[in-house]
C-alpha cells in the first residue's frame, strides 16, 4: 500500500507516504481527527551585506537575517523503514547533509524526531541556515503561538506583534523569532501540540498550524558586531555537523499538564554509566 | 572538592556572554569545549566514586570502573562496541520513578545479547541499525553499525538500577529486517 502508519494503539500514530517518504496525518489517542500533518527541512539563504549602516548588515554571530524564503532540501527523501517489537524507526536520507530517524517507541505517547544536519555546503558560496518545520493542518491558532522561557511558564506570541507596541518589523521571518529552551507550543480549542527540544533553539510560527525551529546555520560573512569572523564552525576540516532531537507531543488540551513530566523526563534523563566485567550474573548480583 | 571545581571555574568562565550565545571566536568556541570537557572528567572522577559507594556492598572488593560514554549522542560507546559482556547502570536525578528506552551501540557483527534485569530476569532487546548517514559522520570513529534497544523501567528516585548485557546463546540477532520502502 502507499501509506503505512507507526506508533502503537492507544498512543500517537503517524501515517507515512511511501511515495514521498514524509509523514501525511497525525493519530493522537484523544484527538477527534486525524489532522494532516507535515514535517520537512528547509534552508534560508544568509544575507550578505556590507554592514556600513544598519539596514545592510550580514546574517552572522550576532544576526539572523534571511535573504530568501525557505528552500525545501528535498521533497522526497528516500526511507527505510524498520518495526520490532520496542521501537518502529522511519530512515529518512533528505540529502548529503540532511537526514532523520522518526522512532515510535511501544507505551511512548509522543513521537521522536532524531536529525543529523551538517556539513552545510558552502560551494554555491552561499551561507544557509537550517530549519525543521512540523506543520499540523486545520489548526486554527490565530498566528499565536507559545515558547517557554527557561523550561518555565509558557509566553504567548503572536505573530508580527509585541505585547507592549506596536512593531513595524523590517525582517518579517528574522523578528518572528523567539528563544525556545524546551518546548514551542501550538493550541486551538480542541487540541495543542508542542515540540520539545534537546537544546536551546530559535524558533517561530509563520502560518496558523506551523511549528519551525533552526538546528544549524554557516555563514560566510562576519556582521561586523565585533568577532570579526563569519560564522563557520569547522570540525576535522570540515563544517561542523549537528545532531539532536525533538519529540513531538500533543493532543487534546487537557494533557498539557502531562508534557511537563515528559520535558523533566528529556532535560533531566537517567544518566548512563558502562562497566565492563568478567563476572557472572550470579556473582554480579 | 578539588574535581569539582575544575567543572565550576569552566562555568564560571562561561557566564560570558560570549560562550552562551555562541559569538566567540572559533579558537575561544574551542577552548571552552576542552574546558568543558576536562571538566566533565574530573566530574566523571567524583561520580564514579560516588556510585561505587552506592553500588558496591561494603566488604566487596572487585575492581570496578564506571564510564559515562559521552558520545552516545553519535551512537559511539567504547565499552559497549568492545566489551562482550558489561554492566549498563543508569541513575535516574528526578525524585519520581520514570521510565526509559537506552540504546547502546555494538559492533554489528551477528551475535545476540541477552540483558538482564537487577533481578536477573530477561528483558525484551531490540536490535536496530545505525542510520547510514550517522556512520558516514566525519568525526564519528566506532565500528557500531547497530544499537541494542532496550526499556529501563521504573528507575528509582535518585537512584540507579544496572542491567547486565552478555553475548547470548542464540547465534544470529535477528536485525529488525528493513521493509524497504522508497
Amino acid at each position: 500500500t502507499r501509506y503505512f502508519t507507526i506508533g502503537n494503539p492507544g498512543s500517537m500514530k503517524l501515517t507515512i507516504d511511501r511515495w514521498t517518504g514524509l509523514p501525511t496525518h497525525l493519530h493522537g489517542p484523544d484527538l477527534s481527527d486525524t489532522p494532516n500533518f507535515q514535517q520537512s527541512f528547509c534552508y534560508y539563504e544568509s544575507a550578505v551585506g556590507n554592514n556600513e549602516e544598519s539596514k545592510n548588515r550580514s546574517s552572522g554571530a550576532y544576526i539572523f537575517r534571511p535573504n530568501s524564503s525557505c528552500v525545501m532540501v528535498n521533497a522526497q527523501p528516500t526511507i527505510k523503514y524498520y518495526k520490532g517489537p520496542l521501537v518502529e524507526e522511519v530512515h529518512q536520507q533528505f540529502s548529503s547533509w540532511v537526514s532523520q530517524v522518526i522512532r515510535a517507541y511501544r507505551d511512548e505517547d509522543h513521537m521522536e524526531f532524531n536529525w543529523m544536519v551538517g556539513p552545510i555546503p558552502i560551494s554555491d558560496n552561499l551561507g544557509k541556515e537550517l530549519v525543521t518545520r512540523y506543520s499540523v493542518y486545520q489548526m486554527a491558532t490565530n498566528s499565536t503561538f507559545y515558547t517557554d522561557s527557561n523550561g518555565r511558564e509558557m509566553l504567548k506570541r503572536v505573530l508580527n506583534q509585541r505585547p507592549t507596541y506596536m512593531p513595524q518589523l523590517q525582517e518579517p521571518i528574522a523578528g518572528n523569532y523567539y528563544p525556545v529552551t524546551t518546548r514551542i507550543m501550538l493550541k486551538d480549542d480542541k487540541k495543542h501540540f508542542s515540540i520539545i527540544t534537546d537544546r536551546a533553539q530559535g524558533g517561530t510560527s509563520l502560518q496558523d498550524g506551523e511549528m519551525e525551529l533552526m538546528l544549524h546555520r554557516r555563514m560566510l560573512h562576519d556582521d561586523a558586531f565585533g568577532v570579526d569572523e563569519a560564522l563557520n564552525e569547522q570540525a576535522f576540516g570540515r563544517g561542523l555537523v549537528a545532531r539532536g532531537t525533538h519529540y513531538l507531543a500533543g493532543g487534546s488540551s487537557d494533557s498539557l499538564a502531562a508534557e511537563r513530566r515528559l520535558i523533566q523526563e528529556r532535560v533531566l534523563a537517567a544518566w548512563t554509566f558502562f562497566t565492563p566485567t568478567t563476572l557472572s550474573l550470579a556473582e554480579w548480583q | 572538592r578539588g574535581n569539582l571545581n575544575v567543572m565550576r571555574e569552566a562555568m564560571g568562565v562561561m557566564q560570558h556572554h560570549d560562550a552562551i550565545t555562541g559569538t566567540e571566536k572559533q579558537l575561544v568556541a574551542f577552548d571552552y569545549a576542552r574546558q568543558l570537557s576536562i571538566g566533565f572528567d574530573e566530574c566523571g572522577i567524583v561520580t564514579e566514586t560516588a556510585l561505587k559507594n552506592l553500588m558496591v556492598k561494603p566488604g566487596f572488593n572487585a575492581p570496578l570502573t564506571i564510564d559515562s560514554c559521552l558520545l552516545l549522542n553519535i551512537s559511539q560507546c567504547e565499552v559497549s562496541e568492545t566489551q562482550s559482556t558489561f554492566v549498563v547502570t543508569l541513575y535516574n536525578p528526578l525524585s519520581r520513578k520514570v521510565s526509559r528506552y537506552v540504546r547502546l551501540p555494538v559492533a554489528g557483527d551477528g551475535h545476540a545479547y541477552s540483558i538482564r534485569d537487577p533481578q536477573g530476569k530477561p528483558v525484551t532487546v531490540q536490535v536496530v541499525p545505525v542510520s547510514e548517514a550517522v556512520t558516514k559522520m566525519p568525526g564519528r570513529f566506532s565500528e557500531a553499525t547497530v544499537e541494542l534497544v532496550f526499556r529501563a523501567v521504573d528507575l528509582p528516585p535518585l537512584g540507579f538500577r544496572s542491567y547486565y548485557v552478555s553475548p547470548s546463546n542464540i547465534v544470529t540477532a535477528p536485525i529488525t529486517e528493513p521493509k524497504r520502502v522508497t
